[in-house]
């Protein structure tokens, strides 16, 4: 669905529910692109140096580039090469670097600063600022860092909307209420569609559907929905069926990573 | 930002392409030309046919890149499509005044 | 003068053109290139097997210039050979030190 | 150092390379291109047949050249491509930043 408009999605699919692989990477059913190769990225770091490493994740992510995958964001590349080249492990302030490329690789970073806020804000921009200096990507990253961690520890999703209440007033662009239906990449119309979606649906799958048919930037969309909803439904909550189309291979490791990550937290420390 | 130009012999182009990507460079541009050169009457393979001709084909590559990543673009392909033969081809550097991402309209390092 | 050097989808050539001529600029150079970038290329069947074809065709277009006149040519490729699809396209801008028109000898901004 | 772009009618190739020769210039880059000019819809004689397309097939010439023997290579292939009817084309002269042999890893005036 990655740049169709929803008018296009509608037309082609009235309502897309499978997971049917296609669009203009021609993917099969269940491959991953960028926001979850480069999520791995970043937990294959820390859970290899037993703690967060801002140069595990960038040396991961060259590594990564290096391999001619499948799709690269025009902003990552460019923050991961002045790392190959320069060493560099922060892009310099840039104010074009409004873009949803550090958001999408949060779900690792939640998870291993579980019960820290002060360490959370800390990795998720040093790890954002690999490819993206900008206060409005800052912010996104933090932010759905809290809810994350909110979310995985049961609060309700009253409790969630309350803590976002922060960064509405902080950045009131993000308000997402009325939502004005914008789903691109760029980080403010990227978290509108995710919040309104997820705040609004019944289910993981009513809110995965509803955020990917907006279409857009709809991978990562779709997978900061996921990460969200996910957090918050449980894993039992995600369809079996689509479950049952990703690549085996994948779902193991994330699912491996996921619980040594949350072990290398403050708050599995303090039990 | 620079304009880089570099001619090289055909056969090299895959293995420049692919020691660009080691150094996270992939968006290139590529055209058949034809060279000539300073050494008359040389032969060189190309579709596994000997030529003594007077032009051999070549394959320009262009790459449009930061100033600061210039001179490892240049001394990447430089090492990769060398072979110490004659008509391993030149490499030259121009400014830019300016460079747009048509898609976006993002202009300068943004662009490329 | 300027040079300015624009990478377009191919079917956008003749817009583009038309475009051109709209803003009073007929004279230019086009030539057939290959890209590659994050535009995938095209699969093709052989032996039985897809495989992508790494690089996509597009059009180079040189067009020198007056210095004040560049900005509205650089504006008016960009507003016609986009597409907002990966793969668009890119437009450098080079500067000229001279310009002949071989058929008169003039230089300069009267060579263009 | 500068890079000479000519744009010139193909049948002149020959002539222009063996002038370039007479004055010791023998590395030059040739491509195929297409012309699109100020007169429109004018005839030319394109291998013995007369075209009333709008584009016209162009050759090329790069060549990378000491400053101070620039003037004379651009004096030579004006004079040489020269038929004094429409269309005997352009040439443009830019700076170049660096120039680089491939072969012997030689830099600026030794590498061209
Ligand atoms: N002065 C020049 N300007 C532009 N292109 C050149 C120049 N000299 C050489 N070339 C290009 O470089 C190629 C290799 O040049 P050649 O003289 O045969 O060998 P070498 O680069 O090994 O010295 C030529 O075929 C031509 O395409
Ligand atoms: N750095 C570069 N230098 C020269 N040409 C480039 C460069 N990057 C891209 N191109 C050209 O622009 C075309 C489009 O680039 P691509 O990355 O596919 O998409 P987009 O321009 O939409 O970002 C490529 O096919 C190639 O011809
Ligand atoms: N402004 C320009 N930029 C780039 N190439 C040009 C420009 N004007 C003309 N050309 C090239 O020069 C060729 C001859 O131009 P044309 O206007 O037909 O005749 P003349 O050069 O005799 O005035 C064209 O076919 C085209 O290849
Ligand atoms: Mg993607
Ligand atoms: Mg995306």
């Amino acid at each position: 669905m990655e740049f169709m408009t929803a008018a296009e999605i509608r037309a082609k699919y009235g309502v897309l529910k499978e997971i049917v692989g296609g669009g203009w990477l021609r993917l099969k059913p269940g491959q991953v692109t960028d926001d979850t190769e480069m999520s791995l990225c970043v937990a294959r770091a820390v859970v290899a140096a037993n703690g967060w490493s801002r140069e595990g994740i960038a040396a991961n992510f060259a590594a990564w580039l290096r391999s001619k995958p499948v799709d690269v964001g025009d902003t990552c590349r460019r923050g991961i090469r002045n790392y190959m080249l320069k060493g560099e492990l922060e892009t310099p302030y840039n104010q074009w670097d409004a873009g949803n490329g550090a958001c999408m690789r949060m779900l690792p970073v939640s998870l291993c600063t579980l019960g820290d806020d002060r360490l959370l804000a800390r990795c998720a921009v040093e790890q954002a600022h690999i490819t993206h200096n900008h206060p409005f990507s800052d912010a996104a990253c933090i932010y759905l860092g809290k809810l994350v961690h909110l979310a995985v520890l049961g609060y309700s999703k009253t409790r969630l909307r309350r803590e976002l209440e922060g960064l509405l007033t902080s950045h009131e662009n993000f308000r997402f209420e009325p939502y004005r239906g914008l789903a691109s990449g760029y980080v403010v119309d990227t978290l509108q569609t995710v919040f309104h979606y997820f705040f609004t649906a019944r289910d993981f799958e009513d809110c995965l559907i509803k955020v990917v048919n907006q279409g857009g930037d709809a991978d990562t969309t779709g997978a900061i929905a996921g990460m969200l909803a996910g957090a918050y439904y449980g894993e039992e909550n995600i369809p079996r069926r689509w479950l049952k189309k990703m690549d085996r291979k994948v779902v193991d490791e994330v699912s491996l990573l996921a619980e040594r990550l949350v072990t290398l937290s403050p708050w599995a420390a303090a039990r | 930002m620079k304009l880089i130009e570099a001619i090289i012999k055909p056969f090299k182009l895959d293995e420049v392409k692919d020691a660009l990507n080691e150094i996270g460079v992939e968006g290139i541009t590529v055209s058949e030309v034809k060279g000539f050169g300073r050494q008359k009457g040389h032969t060189e393979l190309y579709r596994g046919a000997e030529y003594v001709v007077d032009f051999i084909p070549k394959v320009k590559i262009e790459i449009a890149i930061a100033d600061e990543l210039a001179a490892k673009v240049v001394e990447t392909i430089e090492n990769t499509a060398k072979t110490g033969r004659i008509g391993d081809g030149k490499i030259f550097v121009m400014s830019l005044d300016e460079a747009l991402r048509i898609r976006t309209g993002e202009k300068g390092n943004d662009a490329i």
